[in-house]
């Protein structure tokens, strides 16, 4: 599973 | 960034506005779901809480202050300064049984068992239906002003390009976000009714009615 990424898209 | 991203962050920004010039224009917010906007502002707000925590960029700063604030001028336009409009009557859907599965949802179904992270989370989710109390408002009176239909089509068409932009990331950048690429898929496929309606009546100069 993929993990928490920073939300750089809005 | 790509343009599909770009584009798709335009549309999004081109909605809100329009919407927004739309109620201060005609002093007015007939056809409008007040329910749908309170939802956007709702998303915005628990999607956004990490401009307090993180800095990104310019854009990404600039751009969520902006669809916040449009956000609550909307709200506040509608439930305040043109209230007498408000086409409450029509404006009956029941948020509570988008927002209690999406938040027990949200809970279940995250990438991090945390705060922040549970509330984007919530936020993509309630993104995804949040126009539902909309789309039920037209179904229930027939029809939407041109402008409303605009508006719309704007909102629908930035999910799509970001579903453009995914595939792109996908391929170019090896990135994928599972979660907000189901809710962006349900979210696109709420609009593909109304865009055919668009499509097939708006473009062609004709008011959008449907059959009673």
């Amino acid at each position: 599973e993929d993990d928490a990424q920073p939300k750089d898209e809005l | 960034m790509n343009i599909f991203r770009l584009a798709g962050d335009l549309s999004h920004l081109a909605a809100i506005i329009i919407l927004l010039l739309k109620i201060w224009k005609t002093r007015s917010c007939a056809g409008i779901s007040g329910k749908s906007q309170i939802l956007f502002a709702l998303v915005f707000t628990t999607r956004y809480l990490d401009l307090l925590t993180s800095f990104i960029s310019l854009y990404n700063t600039f751009m969520k202050v902006v669809y916040i604030g449009c956000a609550y001028a909307t709200v506040y336009l509608i439930y305040m300064k043109f209230k007498a409009t408000y086409d409450g009557n029509h404006d009956t859907f029941r948020v509570e049984f988008l927002v209690v599965p999406v938040g027990g949802l949200a809970f279940l179904v995250n990438h991090d068992f945390s705060p922040l992270e549970i509330l984007w989370t919530f936020s993509i989710y309630l993104e995804s239906v949040a126009i539902l109390p909309q789309l039920f408002l037209i179904s229930k009176t027939g029809e939407a002003e041109t402008i409303t239909t605009h508006y719309l089509f704007c909102l629908g068409v930035y999910r799509a390009l970001y579903l453009f932009n995914w595939i792109w990331r996908f391929y170019f950048e090896g990135f994928f976000d599972m979660i907000a690429i189901v809710a962006g898929v349900v979210q696109t496929i709420l609009y593909c009714d109304f865009f055919y309606l668009y499509v097939t009546k708006v473009l062609k100069g004709k008011k959008l009615s449907l059959p009673a």
